[in-house]
């Protein structure tokens, strides 16, 4: 499904030059569960862009399902991502003046998805993700923790193919953030291919590979063995 | 050093009230070290908000160094927090134009710091956060981490009396995650007083005392019992 192959990203401050993603060569699978790990500064959200099409490669290339996605347009770009991404940023990038109803259901609508299935889809995942009582409440009149679960039901609400989630849980309790987990995971039991950055060890170790990140490259890549 | 007595903050959306602090009760020594503790939504931060003086109480009194700060004016809340309180926000609240450094300096040019003592002490936090190398970034040049740590950084590069922190480590790997901790913990051991909401259980069992919100109220107050 996804195929990096010299994958670099390159970023410029000043006199500097930041190698934020070195020489990456990366296989993803379709249906596979992914997690991503590293230090802070390791390159995991700038991967996670670059194969959410949200960032352009420096060097190298890029084959999603099949076709070469690396010299397209921002349009196209942009039809792709509609069409088959879900993205759950690390700060999610909610629209301050919808409420959460309707910053879940955007996507849903960009999908031509008519009213009353979007209203019916809105409503499950609220439920799914225990925000039921604050649909109607804007971002900035919601605690982080539900700022981050709406930005994650807008990112699956269309059970895209592939789903990115970059710490997901990263505002969670313990409690809140297993609920986020097990919903992403039955979603990958239906057969979307879930990429999640994470810093929670348990919850690298649920996942069936483990990809550690160090200075920009993949350190190691490996099947996850559960004990 | 902290007294908070009856203290209530209420939100209204629409036709709902949102009871988010619930007639509080709370005495802080100075010198303390609290870990504040909850489910996503339970009020953590809207208390946090309410001791930083960045949120007003609804009912209720609240007491800083033995002055009822409850009715005091916007400008004379500014100057107690410029003076005495070191504030990271959960989600950080950096200034976009700025640099990582001159966000780290700020309140030292607004306590009246001189120039040459400013830079030495913006030079000693970057080096203590392990951001040496990213004094120039601005916030969007940045990795979720490394702007967590600013953020830290710019909170404590005044030594304030008292430290608040909501979610430090919400985004750092264990590594700088424990990184952080021990630094504040090194100016909770020179008298600083710290009070960290977290969602890290590890986090909250190295604090002094745990208080555990649940639905805007305290549901318990406990010493932490080091095994
Ligand atoms: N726009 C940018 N300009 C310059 N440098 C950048 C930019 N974005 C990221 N970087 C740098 O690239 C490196 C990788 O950043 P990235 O955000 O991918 O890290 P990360 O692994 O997601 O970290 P964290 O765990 O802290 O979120 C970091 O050192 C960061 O400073
Ligand atoms: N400005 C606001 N308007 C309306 N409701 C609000 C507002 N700010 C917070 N709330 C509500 O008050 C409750 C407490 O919010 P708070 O941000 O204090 O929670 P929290 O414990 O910090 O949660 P988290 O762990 O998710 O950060 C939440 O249910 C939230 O929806
Ligand atoms: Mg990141
Ligand atoms: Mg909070």
């Amino acid at each position: 499904m996804i195929t990096l192959s010299g994958a670099t990203r390159d970023f410029v401050v000043g006199e500097q030059t930041v190698h934020a993603l070195n020489n990456v060569d990366l296989e993803v699978e379709a249906g596979e569960y992914i997690a991503i790990v590293g230090p802070s500064g390791s390159g995991k959200s700038t991967l996670l862009n670059a194969i959410g099409l949200l960032d352009r490669l420096s060097k190298g290339t890029y084959r999603l399902e099949n076709h070469d996605v690396t010299g397209l347009s921002d349009d196209e770009l942009a039809r792709i991502r509609r069409e088959k991404i879900g993205f759950v940023f690390q700060f999610f990038h909610l629209i301050p003046r919808l409420k959460a109803s309707a910053n879940i259901e955007l996507p849903l609508t960009l999908a031509g998805v008519d009213p009353a299935e979007r209203a019916a889809r809105v409503t499950a995942v609220l439920e799914d993700y225990g925000l039921a009582d604050r649909g109607h409440h804007r971002p900035d009149q919601l605690s982080g923790g539900q700022r981050q679960r709406v930005a994650i039901a807008r990112a699956t609400v269309t059970r895209p193919k592939l789903l990115l989630a970059d710490e997901p849980t990263g505002n969670l309790d313990r409690t809140s953030g297993k609920d986020v987990v097990h919903i992403l995971e039955r979603l990958n039991d239906d057969g979307i291919t879930l990429l999640m950055v994470t810093h929670d060890p348990e919850l690298a170790n649920r996942a069936q590979r483990k990809i550690r990140m160090v200075d920009g490259a993949i350190e190691s890549d490996k099947a996850v063995v559960s004990l």
